[in-house]
């Protein structure tokens, strides 16, 4: 987190704030609400308690405008900027500004009001902006839904203004996971159309060839409709679809777009019912097979029939052996099956049968 | 040499985006160049949104230069 230059706050712990226009997008009460719950978003982690004026002069002064505005910080029409706030001070310190030529919304169908509001709010209390992805003060707009802020946000509220002295029991986000931490462990592994991707949390990193530094993005941002968690992943190249599973649900991806019809339950795939999520999962080019692990057993689907191989599950220990017994995420790269578990990676020979190298599970995210 | 039309409103994009938010100098001096400011402030956004810090406006930064956000800026006052 970051504060403003000199932490600028604000010194009394009861706050005004003002509404002096409204945008025509939603119902008047429905900006009411979504300021309202976005003060209280703070107002849950700090001593601070906010009043609402009709008149005159407010610590914070909320309002809607579009290009100049009268600060001579102009907006820019739709999308790009989406509001601004100022850090805590006399004047136009805390006043929060929203961009009216976006549509504002109470969902995820454009910018959500809430979520914007809460952001900027943050800075009208002190907060500048986070790098890290994972947390409510980053500078650029994600959809989220339950409570928005982060252990980051958090700490850096407190840091300005104290622990609530009667905390409301909230459930911070945890930040975004950190590539190096040695301890890293993934969700699931998958290609894509040439890219690694890997899921972790809320969050996936893209790999490319080309890109050295993998890039951290938030699951949502890119495909608002598939969950937060991700258990298993696979890229089946010939019909250019990555299958995701979550839980006993599956959705196939073709590129960053879902396939209709999705998503499926698990079963469809002909595993038994008493499955009840795929730990992993992976397309072997070479035999057309789909690998799809749970536990400590794994089964073989035939994609070109659509039905699973008889003879299944086996058990991983059996047929990989030198392997851990149980699987967080697979790959397939040129005759070799990478399994990760935990902080580790097994490079296994689909050939000669023997793990070959043993490596830290993060060591494929260039730490 | 003048830049081809899609590089320069990438150009003019990246220098608007680097003023507002990363307090890139206005007019000539903010230009291109080996540690010019240009390339100072790109390697201060790319080490922000920890990118690949390479000084470059390569896809990945423009990209995020294009994502809707916050106008307040990411650096200092």
């Amino acid at each position: 987190y970051n504060h403003f230059p000199r932490h600028l706050k604000w010194q009394n712990n009861n706050v005004t704030f003002r509404i002096l226009n409204y945008t025509p997008d939603l119902k008047k009460s429905d900006v009411d609400r979504a300021i309202r719950n976005a003060l209280n978003v703070w107002a849950d982690v700090t001593p601070l308690t906010f009043k609402k004026l009709h008149v005159g002069n407010a610590d914070i002064m909320i309002s809607f405008g579009s290009k100049e505005h009268g600060d001579y910080n102009p907006f820019d029409g739709p999308d790009g900027l989406l509001a601004h706030a100022y850090p805590p001070g006399q004047g136009i310190g805390g006043d929060t500004h929203f961009d009216e030529d976006e549509h504002w919304t109470k969902d995820s169908s454009s910018y959500n009001l809430f979520v914007v509001a809460a952001h900027e709010l943050g800075h009208a209390l002190g907060m500048s902006h986070s790098s890290n992805a994972g947390a409510l003060m980053y500078p650029v707009y994600t959809y989220t839904t339950g409570y928005p802020l982060s252990e980051d946000d958090i700490e850096g509220i407190q840091a300005l203004y104290g622990p609530n002295p009667n905390p409301r029991k909230v459930k911070p986000k945890p930040d975004a996971p950190n590539k190096c931490d040695p301890s890293l462990s993934f969700d699931a592994v998958t290609e894509l159309r040439g890219e690694t991707i890997i899921f972790k949390d809320r969050f996936y990193w893209r790999i490319h060839p080309q890109m050295v530094e993998p890039e951290q993005t938030l699951i949502k941002s890119t495909w608002p409709s598939i969950p937060n968690k991700v258990d298993a992943a696979y890229e089946n190249p010939e019909k250019d679809i990555v299958i995701i599973f979550s839980g006993i649900r599956m959705w196939a991806l073709n590129g960053y777009n879902i396939v209709d019809g999705y998503p499926k339950y698990i079963h469809k795939l002909g595993l038994p019912k008493t499955v009840r999520k795929v730990d992993a999962a992976v397309y072997i080019r070479d035999t057309g097979k789909t690998l799809l692990f749970t536990e400590e057993d794994y089964w073989s689907y035939d994609e070109a029939t659509g039905t699973m191989d008889s003879g299944y599950p086996r058990t991983i220990e059996e047929d990989f052996p030198g392997m851990d017994d149980e699987v967080d995420a697979a790959a397939y790269h040129y005759g070799y099956l990478y399994f990760f578990h935990e902080q580790l990676q097994y490079e296994y020979s689909y050939t000669s049968r023997k793990v070959m190298r043993i490596l830290r599970t993060n060591s494929i995210l260039n730490c | 040499v003048p830049l081809p039309s899609g590089d320069k409103d990438n150009q003019n994009l990246a220098e608007k985006y680097l003023r507002r938010f990363y307090g890139l100098p206005a007019g000539l001096q903010g230009r291109q160049g080996a540690s010019s400011p240009f390339e100072t402030k790109i390697k201060e956004m790319q080490r922000f949104f920890k990118l690949k810090v390479t000084g470059n406006l390569d896809d990945n930064t423009l990209d995020l230069m294009k994502q809707a956000r916050c106008g307040v800026p990411d650096i200092g006052e």
